[in-house]
């Protein structure tokens, strides 16, 4: 398995070192040539140039790697073009890009990239997910003698906006959140009414949780 | 569930918007007020100023969130400035803070913080290990009475170097990758010894594979 990776900042520094820890055969290339002697006696092949210079490009023999990684973030324009130039004119079969926004993004797709990664997006997103399961398990350790289930809205609910249910009275637990087609709310809207499919993450005395499961 | 968001670079404001999405409260803070102004308008409360400022900083009220993220990639002393002040001055219950480097993680870590992203290199570490497994699958969809399994490695061959192995003429299979101890090597060593333990992927017909896994 061979890699080249185009743009050695973090993220393609990174990227190549991992890659040569699974012994993968990896080419690196920058047109910083401190960047490029930094990772010199990693990889097995690294070159020094523009890779927005299609000539010096299409020196590079990208056709024998399996996979290409254009990992420039901040130069859009760049990333685009060299994108656009492997699938399109050299005609790669895979290159994954690295993308530093929205806009970006959804050029590097138009230009044919096959994997278009965002960092920070992407980091952030899984952030917010792992805090809101932490927010559950906090919850949970808490509540000595209670405990969490995921329980399908109850029939009897449906049609019913959350704000007019009494979650404690009638049912004897605290809603932490409402799922629905995948998407998570921790505080649910008030006025929002219940549908059929709608999962609640509940929290009350196992009882309790046991009757809504039924 | 609440959580205040500290710095709305890429990564801030990508965390701030996914949390409101799963309708959980965000304060938003950053001295930069174009970015403040961007997001005021969809997260629950925003504020200005200069988050180095201990006065500042103790006015937010943080005590009252659930969690804190010191969203600061680019200004380190800041970023662990502001993540120590949070979790030793003000005794915050938890912070996740966002690194650059290693060495920026490592004093974020020193500094308490209680999570540390840092987005770059964990995207890296992401797709290096999706392009690991695509050249398998790619590996496997060009064979096409092939199939691919993962077998321990024989005990016939325990103590063996990986070169001296005929694996075509013995096993009649083709090795593609070794795993030891969670980590995959795509091009082993061939003067790598097989260890109990050892995990093969390889690639052969059906029959062969069968036998190996025995
Ligand atoms: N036209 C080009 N030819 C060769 N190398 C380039 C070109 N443009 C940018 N680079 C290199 O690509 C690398 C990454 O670029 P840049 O810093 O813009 O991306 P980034 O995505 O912001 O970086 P990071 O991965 O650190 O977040 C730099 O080392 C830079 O020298
Ligand atoms: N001392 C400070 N007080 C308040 N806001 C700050 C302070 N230092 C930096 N910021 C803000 O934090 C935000 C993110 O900072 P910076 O751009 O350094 O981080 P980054 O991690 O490189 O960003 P990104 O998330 O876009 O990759 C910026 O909007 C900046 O205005």
């Amino acid at each position: 398995m061979n890699a080249a990776i185009l743009g050695l900042g973090r993220f393609g520094t990174q990227l190549a070192r991992e890659l040569v820890k699974m012994r993968v055969d990896v080419l690196a290339v920058d047109s910083n040539s401190a960047r490029v002697n930094e990772l010199a006696e990693t990889v097995l092949l690294a070159a020094e140039g523009n890779l927005t210079d299609v000539d010096f490009l299409e020196s590079l023999g990208l056709r024998s790697y399996d996979y290409v990684v254009v990992a420039i973030g901040s130069d859009i324009a760049a990333s685009v073009l060299i994108t656009l130039t492997l699938k399109q004119r050299l005609r790669l079969k895979f290159v994954a890009a690295k993308s530093a926004t929205e806009d970006h993004s959804r050029a590097l797709e138009l230009a044919g990239a096959d994997v278009v990664v965002n960092p920070e997006r992407e980091a952030a997103v899984r952030l917010a997910h792992t805090l809101g399961a932490r927010a559950v398990a906090d919850y949970m350790s808490i509540q000595a003698d209670y405990g969490i289930a995921k329980v399908r809205a109850p029939a009897s609910v449906h049609g019913i906006k959350i704000g007019d249910i009494d979650m404690q009275g009638r049912f004897k637990v605290f809603l932490l959140a409402r799922v629905r087609e995948a998407s998570v709310s921790f505080n649910p809207d008030l006025g929002d009414v219940v549908k059929p499919g709608d999962t609640w993450i509940v929290s009350g005395r196992d009882a309790d949780l046991a009757a809504l499961q039924r």
